[in-house]
Formats: structure tokens, sequence, C-alpha cells
């Protein structure tokens, strides 16, 4: 069955969706894995960011979470033009879900009923969630088994990360106990400020130790160019640093996945 | 009575809270305006960004928003160390409120009843909303006579500023009839990467027009390096490009604002 990880921060814009595509689109590309992106921000930004490969048809997320009539994603996905990665299309309900959950019972646990067939077709399943902690990110967190936090080295980012750590805490005391915190990914760092980086950079790492993976991924426009073209960094730029450091990064995660 | 000023975008890390902040900075320091800055945003990243001149005590802005008891922002503010600028406290219960008002009637207008005195105490204030469109941020635009867009020059936030565009429309035709869109703002515009940069921004252009001003914000690391010192960009680095850029923005809003 698949293992199931989270893309969370609650500050927005460091870099949740850049990651989850990316490291999806490596393991699927690289490691021969099928892999289900599931976006679970209305914005629906992975699709758009895989826009000029996406394949036809697809469902709606939002009836699968907000129906309970035992819909898996798995159904509604669709094709993401990289080679055995499924992405969850962009659905314009997935607005009115947050406030159609925001008041039901065992509303938590939409995202992990609607996975559980789905985990049986896929090796990975990614969560991109939304910058801020409502029910869609909380759904994502129930339904994970590891959970990764992008920062960016700033004080606005650090801060972000604590919410989401004390999240994960709570939902595997209440809801999910399997849930683990594979770690804070530095994202966004700019080599060529060391000055202002490195003073945010050695607050994350005294703030959070070792969750602080080792692998980093900085500043490159080849990962911006790549969503503009609608492609995965590994088509759009492959010899790019962008390309390189988050194939460095999906290969470490897979080794800490399997041994965590 | 006071001019009130939404930042608002759907994308997250555009900058609006660095937008928020600085121009309420630059209108309080440079143009002798007393200025209110409301922080929509449950992650409180204005009181952080100005937390080195924080004045004591103030009250919670969940409850003036959730308990209608005819209590006004004003009362609850706090001095900013800037002078002449006050700013919402820090208030962790904010994150309940998004999910207390999306059950309520009227739960739109909120803060419109709440900064109805306020409103005669200063000149302008200014919302700082979260990245997303949920209960806050259309409180902030119910609120406001005047809505900013930041938008860096990328494909993902572009597809966020019609989701602003078409809130700001509702919201003007069912709550807020005097709702304009002052402009969409283009925002850590990355000069040494003229290509990439610049393929978005004309995209940007296209679609918006004469929407986006010609005012534009460009990465300035002194601006993130304010935030980590808990300062404005005006006592962190006055002499930087970021402070120019800003007060520039500040001035030419201003004359827009008074001639609109
Ligand atoms: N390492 C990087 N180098 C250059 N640009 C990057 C990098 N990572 C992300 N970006 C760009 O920064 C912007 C924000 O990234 P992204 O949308 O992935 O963040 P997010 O956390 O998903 O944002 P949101 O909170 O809105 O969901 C995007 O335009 C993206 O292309
Ligand atoms: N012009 C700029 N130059 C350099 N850094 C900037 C600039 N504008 C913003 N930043 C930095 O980018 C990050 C995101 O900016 P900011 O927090 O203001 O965006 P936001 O839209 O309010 O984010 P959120 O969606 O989380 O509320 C911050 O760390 C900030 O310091
Ligand atoms: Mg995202
Ligand atoms: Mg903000």
């Amino acid at each position: 069955a698949a293992t199931v990880v989270a893309i969370a921060a609650q500050k927005g814009g460091v870099g949740k969706t850049t990651t989850a595509v990316s490291l999806a689109s490596a393991w699927a590309r690289f490691h021969g894995l099928k892999v289900l992106l599931i976006d679970l921000d209305p914005q629906a930004n992975c699709a758009l960011a895989l826009r000029a490969g996406l394949g036809e048809g697809g469902g709606s997320l939002a009836e699968v979470l907000s129906e309970g009539k035992g819909k898996e994603v798995a159904e509604i996905a669709i094709a993401s033009g990289v080679p055995g990665l499924d992405v969850t299309p962009d659905d314009p309900e997935l607005q009115q879900v947050e406030a159609r959950l925001a008041g039901k019972i065992g509303k938590e646990l939409a995202l992990r009923k609607a996975i559980e067939r789905s985990r049986t077709h896929y090796d990975l399943i990614v969560l991109d969630c939304p910058p801020h902690l409502g029910p869609l990110s909380v759904n994502g967190l129930a339904a994970a088994d590891q959970v990764i936090v992008p920062c960016t080295p700033s004080a606005l980012a650090l801060a972000g990360v604590s919410g989401v750590v004390q999240a994960i805490h709570e939902v595997r005391g209440q809801l999910n106990p399997n849930l683990a915190l594979l770690g804070v990914v530095l994202t966004r760092v700019d080599a060529r400020n060391k000055a202002t980086n490195g003073a945010a950079m050695s607050l994350i790492e005294e703030a959070f130790g070792e969750l602080v993976l080792p692998e980093k991924v900085e500043v490159n426009n080849a990962l911006a160019g790549a969503q503009l073209a609608g492609q995965d960094i590994f088509a759009h730029a492959p010899a790019s640093r962008g390309a390189r450091q988050y194939m460095d990064l999906a290969e470490a995660l897979l080794t800490r996945i399997d041994q965590g």
C-alpha cells in the first residue's frame, strides 16, 4: 500500500506546490514508482504547474471529499503528462468544501476514507496542502504517514513552522497515531545573499535541530519557469540546479521513508 | 473618516504582509497620517514584522469580530513602534474565528461593524488579508473602500489574481457597493532575471492592462532583513531600494486614493 506524504506549511509561498510537484515527478520518473498527487488547495496550482501535459477527463475532488459515498480519489484523478504520475484536476467546488467540512462530525477523516482503496493502486500518494491550517490541511495530516514542511530562510516562515509542528502533534494524538514529521526542508535558499539568509537559517536550525533535512533547495529560476511552461522541472530544465536539488531531495527522502 | 485599504491576494507569499506593513509605515512616517494596521491573518505576521517596537497591552481581535458586542478594533490595537501607526496584536483565537464565522448570518460584515467608530480615529486603515478567500478575507473586502492586489511575476500568482478580482466583483455587488480595485502591484520583481520574470510580467500586463500599477517593488533583501529585525523597512534600512520603492508606491497610492 502507498506511503502517504503530506507537504504542509502554514506560511504562504514557501514552495509547498513546487516541492509536491517536483518530488512526485522525481519519484515517478527516476524511481519507477506509481505516484498520485492530490492537490488539497482550491487554487489547483498542481494542475496549473503541469498543464502542458495534463490528461483529459477526471472528476470532482470536492464531491469525493464531501459526499462520503465511498468514491475514491483514484477514480477522479487524471494523467499528469509525467509517466507514472496521476494528479487531481482543478475543481472550483473545492473552495466550498472547506466551509462545508467545517461543520461536520468526522470531517477530518474525509480524505483518509477517500484514499483507502486508492492506496492499493499507488506506491506513493503526495498531498499538496493550502497555506492555512483549515479543514483541508487537517484532512491532509489525518490521511498522511509522513509530513514534509518546506520553509524559506525568513522570520515569517520560521514562525509558521511551529504552527504545523503543533498541528501534527494534535493530529497524531487525536486522529492518526502513525503520523511522522519526516523533516523541515529549507527552500528558496538564496546562495547569493548569505548575510540575511544565513541569519534566518541559523535561527531555523537552532529551533528545529535535526528536523532540518541536510538537502536544501536553492533559488533557481528554472523552477518558476517550469511552472510558466506547464511542465515538471525534469521535462523543462533537466540540467538545472533546481532539477538536481529536487532529484537529490527525492532520493534522500525515499531512503528515509523506507527506513522510518 | 478613514479610507480603508485592503491588501488582498489569493496566492501565498506574494508580499501582502510586506506591502501592508511598508505602506502603513510610509503613510504614518512620511505623510503625517494616523494609520491603523489590522492583521486579518491568524498567523499575525504584521505584529511579528514590527515586534522590536511593539507596544504593551491591547486586546483580542477575535473577540471583537465574533462577539458583535459593539467593541471596536481601535480599542484593542497597540502602538507599533512606528510613530502614528497602531497595529492589532497577535491573537491565537483568530484561527477559530474563520470556522465560527463560517456558519453565521451577516458574518461578512463583522469587521465593517467593528471599525465604524474606529474610522473617526484614523486617516487610513490598512487590512492585511490571509492567503485564501475565506471568511476573514471576505470580511476585509466587505469593510474596505480600496483593494490593492500584490502579485509576483509568476504563473501561479497570476492565476490567483482573477480569483480576487472575482471576489471583489461579488462583494461589490452583494455587500459593499463602494469597493474599488485600486490596482495590481508587481512585487518581488527580480531585476536580475529579466527572462523568466519578463515573460510572466507580460502575461500579467496583458491580462490586467491598466489595473497594473506602474510602481513596482523589486526583490531587495533589506525587506526580509527588516522583518527578521522586527522593524519597518524605513527604520531598518531607510536608504535601501526596498525602502525607496515602497515610499514611492505609498505616495502614488495616496494620490490615486484622493482622486478616486
Ligand atoms: N527554489 C525555487 N527557486 C525559484 N523559484 C521558486 C523556488 N521554489 C518556489 N519558487 C517559486 O516561488 C513561488 C511560490 O512557490 P509555491 O507556489 O510552490 O509555494 P507554496 O508554498 O505552494 O505557495 P501557496 O502558499 O500559495 O500554496 C512560485 O512562483 C514558484 O515558482
Ligand atoms: N520585495 C521583496 N524583496 C525581498 N523579499 C521580499 C520582498 N517582498 C516580500 N519578501 C519576503 O518574501 C516573504 C513573503 O512575503 P510576505 O510574507 O509579505 O507575503 P504574504 O503574501 O503576506 O504571504 P502569506 O500568503 O503567507 O500571507 C517574506 O519572507 C518577505 O520578507
Ligand atoms: Mg501551493
Ligand atoms: Mg502575509
